[in-house]
């Protein structure tokens, strides 16, 4: 953990705190909650006390804003830098700004960043800690979705707070003290928000039992989606990815958080549309964009959008055609072609992957197209298929490309 | 992942702006100044591989790009 220089801290225990303004993103309610939350966090680990006042100035403000917000440290737009919170002092001194261009939720899904763990962090810096280098604590500068139900503070970050304040006195600190409920003076309105149906939260894997990354050359090696980009190739299997470049002889092994930490693991099918400089992910009945290291905005979006018939929940594999401009969808025994160029189904489709392509008389779990042929991936096994014959040329190992 | 041409002088600006606001990077002005230490911006990519465990070689590799990128907090990582 740190401190500020001349580590500046609230020298007294009942510090206030106010609700300038809310999201448009979250309900009300929900954004007082996260803040209370992240409160409390601070409170049961040290002797302070935090209380809401809803006029006047308090020691710590908290509002939402973009770009220019009348301090010398202008936000950013979407993504990059998502909030910053000044030490404590008089003024602006404990003060915390979130940027409003940032979509807020209550969930730690992929899409948008979850403002009690932003603001437990921001909050570290109204009480006088400064970043800790140790990844996986709250003072960490990166955001990291996590769990956030009965989320415990991190130890390096307990030692930096009792560092500043010592431990609680009593029992666990009391409750986030509010006054008694009372019409806040003034509310900038922000249109109702119709708040995201909860989406069934991803499983998120504790590390007890996060799977173990298979051998390379385990024979039982299968791939949940495959994807070449700018010139590399991607093999994903649950939250690993085996990167294999023209640029380095080994196989780089990395994770999916490592490349886009606001993705979740998983994927069922991804292609490249190389003339783009664009990559899909696709998982269950969303997809979306990336370039390079970059989420697209606006993602994820329904498959419908591609124009999938609700009947279909989820595409096995999917791999583009960079002679025909074609992307060929696969799911379950069937296919669909999606030109490119008009961003639409073709007439005629589905299609039974067997009747066109010969040798492939299963399901399909993801595609690849290198050097002018295409690979048909089914558990331990690929399929190298010529698509202009549509003749199967050879049958290999799935991890075949890892050098075994 | 290989960064297509015409990206790598936005990349090298993306990367002096992070330094500048969480590493206290500020870029020589003078050419004395500039001579005496050949390439400030090294130095402070070297803090800020140190600070986040990667490798510490002062060149801005892929994957200390990629760490710029990620959604942060925007206070400095360095006390100043």
């Amino acid at each position: 953990y740190s401190t500020f220089p001349l580590s500046p801290k609230w020298k007294k225990e009942d510090v206030t705190y106010r609700i300038l303004n809310y999201t448009p993103d979250m309900l009300q309610a929900d954004v007082e909650e996260a803040i209370a939350k992240a409160f409390q966090l601070w409170s049961s680990v040290t002797p302070l006390r935090f209380t809401r006042v809803y006029s006047d100035q308090a020691d710590i403000m908290i509002s939402f804003a973009s770009g220019f917000h009348g301090d010398f440290y202008p936000f950013d737009g979407p993504g990059g830098t998502l909030a910053h919170a000044y030490p404590p002092g008089s003024n602006i001194g404990g003060d915390a700004h979130f940027d409003e261009d940032e979509t807020w939720t209550k969930f730690t899904t992929y899409n948008g960043y979850n403002l009690f763990l932003v603001a437990a962090h921001e909050l570290g810096h109204s009480l006088g800690l400064g970043h800790s280098n140790v990844l996986g604590a709250l003072m960490y500068p990166i955001y990291m979705a996590r769990e956030t139900r009965d989320y415990k503070l991190p130890q390096d970050d307990i030692d930096g707070i009792q560092a500043l304040y010592g431990r609680p006195k009593e029992s666990p600190a009391l409750p986030t003290k509010a006054f008694p409920p009372q019409e806040p003076t003034e509310m900038t309105p922000a249109e109702t928000t119709t708040e995201m149906p909860p989406r069934e939260e991803p499983t998120e894997t504790t590390p007890s039992n996060t799977p173990v990354r298979p051998q390379d050359c385990d024979p039982h090696l299968n791939f949940d989606a495959i994807t070449t980009l700018r010139g590399e190739t991607l093999f994903f299997k649950g939250s690993y990815v085996w990167r294999k470049s023209p640029y380095f002889s080994d196989i780089e092994h990395d994770t999916i958080s490592s490349f886009w930490p606001s993705l979740v693991a998983g994927f069922d099918a991804a292609y490249e549309v190389d003339k783009r400089d664009r990559v899909l992910f696709f998982k269950d009945n969303h997809y979306w964009a990336v370039r390079g290291y970059s989420i697209e905005p606006g993602f994820p979006k329904p498959i419908q959008n591609l124009g999938f018939p609700t009947s279909v929940r989820k595409i096995d594999a999917a791999v583009h055609d960079e002679n025909t401009k074609k992307t060929y969808f696969f799911v379950g025994n069937k296919y669909w072609s999606f030109n490119e160029n008009t961003q639409s189904m073709e007439r005629g489709y589905p299609r039974k992957i067997a009747a066109d392509f010969h040798g492939i008389g299963h399901t399909v779990d993801a595609a690849l197209q290198k050097n002018g042929l295409f690979y048909f991936f089914h558990g331990a096994n690929q399929y190298e298929v010529d698509i202009k014959s549509k003749k199967l040329i050879r049958k290999m190992k799935s991890n075949s490309w890892f050098n075994c | 992942f290989p960064v297509l041409p015409e990206k790598e002088k936005e990349e090298m600006q993306f990367a002096k702006k992070y330094l500048e606001n969480f590493y206290g990077f500020k870029e020589e002005k003078s050419s004395l100044l500039k001579w005496k230490n050949l390439n400030p911006m090294a130095d402070k990519i070297r803090e800020m591989q140190s600070f986040f465990g990667l490798e510490v070689t002062g060149e801005l590799n892929h994957k200390t790009l990629a760490m710029m990128k990620q959604p942060r907090c925007g206070m400095p990582d360095i006390r100043s």
